[in-house]
């Protein structure tokens, strides 16, 4: 597995914030959980109505969706398996690197 | 080029760096490679200089990519443009043009050790790998630590975060050697290009401020002229604007730095997608997207060529 498979499990989410309230929760959450922010730049950023996409760990990925269906905060699951997304990537390299 | 290298896959920093080494060798009419220093680690730096070599005084184009590390896409597209550019100069009258008019300036990896660190250790890596005495954190961002408006809104005084500004202004060797460079060069670079990914946009200054350039209207026009040449291709459309409000804030940027440094045309490129691959663009897409891209560079070229 490329990068000894660490990113088994993991997941990467899609949250737009609605309104203030939303966002601040978000922001609360990015920093608990120490998710991997791919957009925005910063949690700084995290505002009502921008893309907001979360690299969560396998572990984190059930808690923190957890909190945001608690929280009524709608959002989109990315890319379910990331691991399988970065062997994607290089489809090619990999099918070598096995040959 | 290399026989056998292939520009819809994505290399390793050793596999690029020995493409620019042959290159050098085997384009020695078009291509002149340069170190403008070395990384954190060690690595050097290279550039290639792209350009029918003249004893005439030619303005020039600065192109990076890879200032953050885990956005593969950039600097597969800097390789996508130097073989296209040595590709087509015999046939292509317009690139015929640029290349006999203008120098390029590529540094198809500003971020050495960071995109080595990508392949090697974590695909999500951002920033530098330049160690901080205090904490166990790693890594500055090369985009971030610019001496403009530095560590101002939109960047981290924290060590840890992603957004981290340094220690102090071109505190990265990365930064400083480019800086130095471009400063040594202001009077002969005319455009500043940065490729990042993703969210296909294409921004120009300010940054770090909510206000308009002095030379908007060029500017804008060069960029409104860019995003649609890109979406005749595939159909694909960039928002356009200046980075503060198109977006966000963000303090000591190269883009700004670069036109506070004199040099009147700066963009960022936010290269595909908008978030289905993020930072994962499969390798079946580099094509598209360069060839679109392409068609936009070439237009921001042209537009140099021509007066505004």
């Amino acid at each position: 597995y490329l990068y000894d498979n660490r990113y088994a499990g993991d997941k990467v989410i899609r949250v737009v914030p609605e309104n203030e309230e939303a966002a601040k929760t978000l922001k609360d959450l990015s920093q608990q959980f120490k998710v991997d922010l791919w957009q925005p730049g910063s949690v700084s950023y995290i505002s009502k109505g921008a893309f907001v996409d979360l690299h969560v760990s396998r572990n984190t990925s059930q808690i923190l969706l957890a909190y945001l269906q608690q929280a009524n905060i709608q959002y989109t699951v990315l890319i379910s398996d990331l691991q399988k997304a970065v062997e994607k990537q290089s489809g090619l390299r990999v099918s070598r690197n096995r040959r | 080029s290399l026989p056998g290298y292939s520009y819809d896959i994505y290399h390793s920093l050793e596999e690029i760096q020995s493409w620019m080494h042959h290159l050098n060798k085997s384009h020695s009419g078009l291509v002149h490679m340069l170190s403008v220093g070395k990384s954190y680690e060690g690595r050097p730096l290279f550039v290639l200089k792209l350009g029918k070599r003249s004893r005439v005084y030619k303005k020039a184009v600065w192109m990076d990519c890879g200032i953050h590390a885990r956005e593969w896409i950039g600097p597969a597209f800097c390789q996508w443009f130097v073989n296209e550019a040595l590709q087509t100069y015999q046939t292509d009258p317009a690139m015929r043009r640029m290349l006999n008019q203008l120098y390029f300036y590529i540094m198809p990896i500003f971020n050495v050790d960071g995109y080595h660190f990508s392949w090697t250790h974590d695909r999500f890596w951002r920033k530098t790998r330049s160690k901080n005495s205090r904490f166990h954190c790693h890594g500055v961002d090369a985009n971030r630590n610019w001496k403009v408006k530095w560590c101002d809104e939109g960047a981290s005084i924290h060590p840890c975060d992603d957004t981290y500004c340094g220690p102090f202004p071109e505190s990265e060797p990365e930064v400083k050697a480019v800086a130095d460079f471009l400063r040594k060069h202001r009077k002969q670079i005319k455009a500043y290009l940065s490729f990042h990914a993703y969210a296909q946009m294409l921004l120009y200054p300010y940054s770090y401020k909510y206000a308009t350039i002095p030379n908007f209207s060029c500017v804008e026009s060069a960029a409104f002229n860019a995003v649609n040449a890109l979406q005749s291709v595939y159909g694909i459309r960039y928002r356009y604007g200046p980075a503060s409000s198109t977006l966000y804030v963000s303090s000591g940027s190269s883009m700004d730095w670069a036109y506070k440094n004199g040099i009147p045309y700066a963009f960022a490129f936010e290269l595909r997608d908008t978030g289905h691959f993020g930072f994962l663009l499969p390798e079946t897409l580099i094509k598209p997207t360069c060839t679109e891209t392409m068609l936009a560079v070439k237009n921001i070229t042209m537009h140099l060529l021509k007066k505004c």
